[in-house]
């Protein structure tokens, strides 16, 4: 089973 | 000065209602083409995305930009005191410390008036390319919900596989396991009901997610009777439910990853 992700390590914080 | 007006309350009802579970606080960004909202859940997991043209509105003015930073706890319990089908009116001057929000009756003959506090709200945003998904999946919004429901009975995470031959949700947990499959159909048309379901696909995609977050995005069902499920190998799944004519919500949820 994975690890849950997070939005910001996929998308950039601008 | 900001003023929009929309002829059914329940709308703006319904919008409320399907982020408010994620997102407890939202800068709503106001500008001359429409209305943005773009937040991420505490956790960082899931990012809610609301756009609404200014075309959509009955009444649209934006004079200048501006940015509205709105509790929608506070807004949700506002919009319960209107009726579905009373014409609201929302509204803030310049450097405003409040949004005003009124609602008048079908017969014109009930007008009410509240004011919700504005707030500072200092949050990341993050940029969000445009991405081409591998696969699209395009089905019926109550259908989505459906699953969601009966998938988290048996396990939290569901996994979504979209080949060829249509889309699976599967599950398991300490009870059981269980998987639901939708197979494709090439066209939606009458004859194969509003139910039926779509897959567009250039390579088979598979991710995991978390449960609890697609129930809350399924709290969108009432907004749109579609729903389309955007997926790509590593990258977060984009959940989209149009608003008729006028915008959209798409939530993305950040998949779970190989440790």
């Amino acid at each position: 089973k994975g690890q849950q992700g997070r939005i910001d390590s996929f998308f950039k914080i601008s | 000065m900001i003023e929009a007006v929309l002829p059914q309350a329940s709308l703006l009802k319904k919008i409320i209602e399907a982020i408010k579970e994620l997102v407890s606080e939202a800068n709503f960004d106001f500008s001359e083409t429409g209305i943005r909202l773009q937040a991420m859940d505490k956790s960082h997991i899931a990012l809610s995305f609301l756009h609404l043209r200014n075309d959509g509105f009955s009444e649209y003015r934006c004079d200048r930009s501006q940015t509205l930073g709105i509790n929608l706890e506070s807004f949700s319990k506002v919009l319960k005191c209107a009726a579905n089908d009373d014409q609201v009116q929302i509204k803030a001057t310049d450097k405003a410390e409040s949004l005003s929000i009124s609602f008048e009756s079908t017969a014109k003959d009930r007008v009410s008036e509240f004011n919700v506090k504005l707030m500072d709200i200092d949050i990341d945003s993050v940029d969000v390319p445009d991405m081409d998904y591998q696969a699209t999946v395009n089905m019926s919004s109550q259908e989505f919900a459906r699953i969601v429901r009966d998938m988290m009975t048996i396990g939290e995470a569901i996994t979504i596989d979209a080949t060829k031959q249509g889309v699976k949700f599967s599950t398991s947990g300490d009870a059981g396991e269980g998987n639901i499959l939708l197979r494709h159909r090439k066209t939606i048309d009458e004859e194969d009901g509003p139910s039926s379901t779509s897959v567009e696909i250039n390579e088979p995609v598979s991710h995991s997610l978390a449960l609890k977050f697609l129930a809350n995005f399924a709290k969108a069902a009432p907004l749109a009777d579609r729903v389309s499920i955007n997926l790509i190998e590593d990258a977060p799944v984009m959940f989209e439910f149009k608003i008729s004519d006028m915008g959209h919500i798409r939530f993305y949820l950040a998949p779970q990853i190989e440790e």
